[in-house]
Parts: structure tokens; C-alpha cells; sequence
């Protein structure tokens, strides 16, 4: 996080808001909603609080302006710059102002008022831009569903060494932005996607091609907007050209950049029983065309041409791939299996039915 | 998967960085900040500070990763003191 050159800061902890007029573009009740919980962002984890006013001078007055509208920042248009926030201080200090011209919504569609409002907000509040890509301070937008919003611990952070820490009983945490070298770096789930890696970390995606040493860092919705955060288990089905993304009961199926239609769809259809609630792992057998479901200490075996599980399964994940008791990810490449457990990977050879090499969950991103 | 790179005429992706740096980097507006001949072009100065801020290779030069980056929507604060 950074902090404001010079650090300015509120003197009090009780601060007004004003909403000076509304978007056409959105109810006002959905205006009104996304700035209360954009607020409710900053003052979940801080002593601050909002209050709303009208007809009066507020601290932090929010509007939605057009071009020039006499700040010496005029907008450009759609798209470019989407808002603009001023310092804490007197008058236009703590201002936001949002360009009419975006495509204002209250979901994933254009651009969520609520998500480019509660970063403004951190600018109303003192803070400047972060270099971390996963804060909510960085400078560029990316989509978060706001249902499933919650502040990264860079900004929690930051804030929280302007103004303190919330006066509640549990402090709350945030997600951290992983980072490929971290030697404490876990996965949710990883599958091949037309030959790359696509390792899953919360509402992250790390990229790695296999002719290019850098990992790329992306969040899932930039892609897929469609998708929840926090992704349990994906595969690769080469013959359709498809992955497969699991999360709790549900999953989707994927073609290149779209969700294809009618999902997603419980789990159950793929004859998994309804003792199951969610898969852990999950990998297909480019040879065999057969899919295997780890789900806790066991797994399931799936005939992607008959479209059902084959019979004499759950087995034990033990009796079949060594030692390896539980999974958190898995794929299928180049004729093996790699299994990840916490920071783990297990190189299995499905031939000789025997784990050839143990290494660090981070191997493939040249550390 | 990945995307093939567009063609961008020159001219059009000089603007872009010059107006892209004097919004968010404090790049002074010149006639021809990219013609100097004295010490190191404010505008590659500029253009390494941003690749350093968003973690791109550090090049001063507005290669593909860089364009991206400068044609994506953000908040109109500038990323420096202005």
C-alpha cells in the first residue's frame, strides 16, 4: 500500500456523506446500496463511520459529472479514466467524482459502481495507489462480484495504519495476492488449457505457458467473469476442447472465454452420490478418456464417452496412487500425473503405478 | 489464448503514452518530449517508472505488455505526486 504524499488524513472518525445527484443509468436504490456498502468496505475494518446527509456540505461528496465539470480533471469519455477522488481536506478534500459516461452496473456487466466507488473511497480516506495487483487500491479495474467482495489485506493494511484498527472484538483479514515463488504458495486447483498451466488461487489464476518463463498473474474474472472465486477442482477435456471447473456442488464447463450456456449444474448429474459436496481434484486421462474425481481420501473414476462412473468406484485414494492420501490439485501432462497436497507435488507415472519424484507445489515457475 | 497482437500505427501509440504519462506520471507537456537529444528522454524516464509501478520488464519502451496496460479502464488519480 502508499499512502498520500504528504499523509493527509481525517481528523475525526465520524464523517458525513453527501450524494449529489444519480446515474441514469442505475436505480437509485442500487446507487444508493453500492455506495453503502462501498463505505461499509473502509469502516468494516477501521474505527470510521459514515454518515449520511442532505442539503449540507458532507465530507466526502459524491457525484456523477460529465468532461470538464470544473475540477481542472476533465473526463474522457467511455472507458480511459472511469473516476476520480480527491485527498482528505477541506472542501472538494474527499470529494469522488464518477464519469457519467461509464457504463455504470450493479453486476459484472460495464463497469460495477461499487467496486470502482469503494476504491475512490480509499483515495477520500488517504490512501494512493498500491503496486500490488490484487489490492483494491491498484490503479487499474478489474470485476469482483461484490457479493463475494472482500477488502485484500494491502489495503486493510494500509488503511489501517492511517486510522487504526476496527473496534471490534475479531480484527478481519483479507485475501493476500499470491505470489508464484512463495514457497508457502498453495493451490485450490490447476488443469492444462490448449497447453498451459492454469493454477487456481482463490480469485486468482496464475498462467504459466510453457514456452514463456514468466508466470502471469490474472485475476478469474478477467476471463471468465462468470465464475466464482475460490475454484475447488478443474480439469482439461482435450477431445472436446473443454475444461471443467468445480466448485462446492456445481460445475461449469468452459469453451476458450465462454461459460457455455445452462450451467452451471450440480454435481450429481455426473452420478456422484448426494453424500458428496464437493470435489477436491480432478484430472483426465488423455489415453484412456476416463476422468478421475478425488474427493477427500478417495476418488471416483468417470467415462467421459458413456457419460457415467464406472462401477467399483469410490476406491481408496491410497490403495492406487501410493502415498498420496488426499489431494488438493491435479493434471495430466505429458504422460504423467501430478499431484499437489498442501506444498507438495507428487510426480506419479500412471504405467508403473508409482510416484517417480516428490518436489515443491512451485516447481513449474522457474523460482 | 493468447491473443495475436494488433498492429497500431505509430503515431496513435506515441500519443496514447505521451497522454497516458502526463495523466498519471507527471510527464510535462512538450511539443516533442520524444526528440530531445540532452540526457535521457523524460518520456522513457517516465515510461520506467510506470513499467516499475505495474511490474512490467523495465524496457522504457512501449512494448505490448506496456500498451496493455495504458489501454486498460483506471481511476483518474495519478499513480505519483503530481
Amino acid at each position: 500500500y502508499v499512502f498520500t504524499p504528504g499523509n493527509p488524513k481525517w481528523k475525526r472518525n465520524n464523517l458525513t456523506y453527501r450524494i449529489l445527484n444519480y446515474t441514469p443509468k442505475m436505480r437509485r436504490a442500487d446507487v444508493d446500496e453500492a455506495i453503502r456498502k462501498a463505505l461499509s468496505v473502509w469502516s468494516n475494518v477501521t474505527p470510521l463511520t459514515f454518515q449520511k446527509v442532505e442539503d449540507k456540505e458532507a465530507d466526502i461528496m459524491i457525484s456523477f459529472a460529465y468532461r470538464d465539470h470544473r475540477d481542472n480533471s476533465p473526463f474522457d469519455g467511455p472507458n480511459g479514466q472511469l473516476a476520480h477522488a480527491f485527498q482528505p481536506g477541506e472542501g472538494i478534500g474527499g470529494d469522488v467524482h464518477m464519469d457519467e459516461e461509464e457504463a455504470w452496473t450493479k453486476d459484472g456487466r460495464g463497469y460495477n459502481l461499487f467496486i470502482v466507488l469503494a476504491h475512490e473511497l480509499g483515495h477520500s480516506l488517504g490512501l494512493s495507489h498500491s503496486n500490488d495487483p490484487g489490492a483494491l487500491m491498484y490503479p487499474t479495474y478489474s470485476y469482483t462480484d461484490p457479493n463475494e467482495f472482500l477488502l485484500p489485506q494491502d489495503d486493510i493494511d494500509g488503511i489501517q495504519a492511517i486510522y487504526g484498527q476496527s473496534n471490534t472484538a475479531v480484527q478481519p483479514t483479507g485475501p493476500v495476492t499470491p505470489e508464484a515463488c512463495d514457497p508457502n504458495l498453495t493451490f485450490d486447483a490447476i488443469t492444462t488449457l490448449r497447453g498451459e498451466l492454469f493454477f487456481f488461487k482463490g480469485r486468482y489464476m496464475l498462467r504459466k505457458h510453457p514456452a514463456r518463463t514468466e508466470t502471469e498473474l490474472n485475476f478469474i474474472s478477467l476471463f471468465w467473469p462468470k465464475l466464482p472465486s475460490g475454484i475447488q477442482a478443474a480439469y482439461e477435456n482435450v477431445e472436446r476442447d473443454e475444461i471443467l471447473i468445480f466448485k462446492e456442488d456445481k460445475y461449469w464447463v468452459i469453451e476458450g472465454y465462454d461459460v457455455l450456456p445452462g450451467y452451471p449444474k450440480p454435481i450429481y448429474g455426473l452420478g456422484f452420490p448426494k453424500t458428496v459436496k464437493r470435489v477436491n481434484a480432478a484430472y483426465n486421462d488423455e489415453a484412456t478418456g476416463k476422468t478421475y474425481f478425488f474427493v477427500a481420501d478417495r476418488y471416483w473414476r468417470y467415462d467421459e464417452k458413456k457419460k457415467s462412473m464406472d462401477h467399483g468406484y469410490p476406491r481408496k485414494i491410497v490403495s492406487d496412487f501410493g502415498k498420496i492420501g488426499r489431494v488438493d490439485a491435479a493434471f495430466q501432462k505429458d504422460g504423467y500425473v501430478y499431484f499437489f497436497h498442501g506444498t507438495t507435488q507428487f510426480q506419479f507415472d500412471p504405467r508403473a503405478k508409482r510416484i517417480v519424484r516428490q518436489m515443491k507445489s512451485t516447481s513449474w515457475f522457474n523460482c | 489464448f493468447p491473443v495475436a497482437p494488433e498492429v497500431e500505427d505509430e503515431g496513435k501509440t506515441l500519443q496514447l503514452v505521451e497522454s497516458y504519462l502526463q495523466n498519471f506520471y507527471n510527464l510535462q507537456k512538450d511539443r516533442h518530449p520524444h526528440l530531445r537529444s540532452h540526457g535521457e528522454n523524460p518520456l522513457n524516464t517516465k515510461l520506467k517508472e510506470m513499467q516499475l509501478f505495474f511490474g512490467l520488464e523495465v524496457t522504457g519502451k512501449p512494448d505490448l505488455d506496456t500498451l496493455e496496460v495504458m489501454k486498460k479502464p483506471r481511476c483518474g488519480v495519478p499513480d505519483v505526486d503530481q
